[in-house]
């Protein structure tokens, strides 16, 4: 199963979520991969160990699908790998829109050699770019993070009319799955409890799960853990165990 | 004079300080234009007047300067009038490669029509992509909001380095003055201390102003007003305020 985690709106948690949930899902059992797609390159921070970098990042593998297996190294959190990114990678959507017939099938046809994951993570880059639209049509789900700020709920809009206009352009055969993650979440705040009630009443799919806000999540981000590794008892590791679980029932 | 306000790393206060620091700069008397670049358009949808949106935006008037004013309306906020973005701007960089000889200059070409401000300050997405290289090759002054967290400070080296190509490249001939500003900031995190510090230290050219954590300034995006109009007496437009008065000093 491949999950691309998306929102054009930046800051909303899509690497925070990225990081923790494969932390939860690999806890569970699940052998799991997390890709890489942003120039900021922070889930490879987040995620690197000691080893040297490889060469070879998201960056090589998007224009040379061959190249996508040394671009995956282990990671710190136990059960997940992380293929790599790195600058490059910002540059790779002119040299694919000059050099590739498909464009937007690079990470789709690259993730074929990637096997032997129950669970594969897209991180995106804020925004809509090539790079996300390729996560769009390689993914079999969408989670969109939403933080409780109504910003974040626009580009929830301009997904949904991206995927339709791949759909009409016979781009994917058919919208994937999109669910709406509700990310920093304070219950005490009226505006998120207003943000997330409207999401019930006008019918989006959303996760039951809610991730609070926790500042041992941003602490665990600072120190390079996993909520797991830093604070195993917060709401924070609570709240992505509860996602990997209602995750692996759907 | 005009202000890039940038950093790759999303949701790190970007269009919040374009929004609140253009109403403290009108607050004491300074015509302002704030320029939305970002294809999420949220400094639009904040700022916009009930009056009918231009059908000229930035997406028209970098791909022709002589449209600049018509993408130019009043605001929300008293003295301060926003030029309008639209999510059509996403591909307004694909356009200029294919069809203007220097693409990167389409901003600072633009600029020179909108004459008779004495601030303009520009709000870029998150990234580093072409829209983000004008602003920086059109602004006298660069802007890096940074919230506490270390991976937004990770975009302040990117930034850096991306000058310095512009400027061995001999697009600009100096470097415009770089000023990081701490926005997020909560004195009672240890990390935020931390990060505070370590700037220093690093002899990083920063505001002395600071923007504190307040939850006053998300719910005045959320009703689409500046900080003044929702809450003048708030620590954020304290904040604002100091730091408007703090630019116009340097
Ligand atoms: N539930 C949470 N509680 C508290 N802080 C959080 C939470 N989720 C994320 N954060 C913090 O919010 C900031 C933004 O999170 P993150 O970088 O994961 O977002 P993003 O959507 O990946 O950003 P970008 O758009 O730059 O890729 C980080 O500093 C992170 O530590
Ligand atoms: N000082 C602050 N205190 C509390 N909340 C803040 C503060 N500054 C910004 N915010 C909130 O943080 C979120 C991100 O801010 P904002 O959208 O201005 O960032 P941005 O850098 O423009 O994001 P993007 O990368 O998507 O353009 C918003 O929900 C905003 O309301
Ligand atoms: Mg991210
Ligand atoms: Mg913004």
């Amino acid at each position: 199963m491949i999950y691309a985690i998306l929102n054009m709106k930046g800051g909303v948690g899509k690497t925070t979520t990225a990081v923790n949930l494969g932390a939860a899902l690999a806890k569970l059992g699940d052998k799991t991969l997390i890709v890489d797609l942003d120039p900021q390159a922070n889930a490879t921070a987040w995620l690197s160990t000691e080893e040297e970098a490889p060469a070879i990042t998201m960056a090589d593998a998007l224009l040379d699908r061959k190249k996508m297996t040394s671009a995956i190294r282990k990671s710190t959190a136990k059960g997940v790998d992380i293929a790599h990114s790195s600058r490059k990678i910002a540059g790779v959507a002119d040299d694919l829109r000059a050099s590739s017939p498909t464009p937007a099938y690079a990470l789709r046809n690259a993730l074929k050699q990637a096997s032997g994951y129950e669970r594969i993570l897209l991180d995106c880059p804020p925004g809509l770019g090539l790079l996300s639209i390729n996560a769009l049509i390689a993914a079999d789900v969408i989670i969109v993070p939403i933080d409780s700020q109504t910003m974040a709920l626009a580009g929830v809009a301009q997904i949904q009319e991206t995927i339709e206009e791949l759909v009409d352009g016979e781009i994917i055969s058919g919208p994937p799955k999109t669910t709406l993650l509700v990310t920093m979440f304070d219950s005490r705040i009226s505006l998120d409890r207003a943000v997330r009630d409207h999401l019930k009443e006008e019918g989006f799919n959303c996760f039951k799960s809610v991730i609070r806000t926790n500042t041992k999540l941003a602490e665990a981000f600072g120190l390079r853990q996993s909520i797991f590794q830093y604070s195993p008892t917060s709401t924070g590791a609570n709240d992505y165990s509860a996602l990997a679980k209602e995750l692996r029932k759907k």
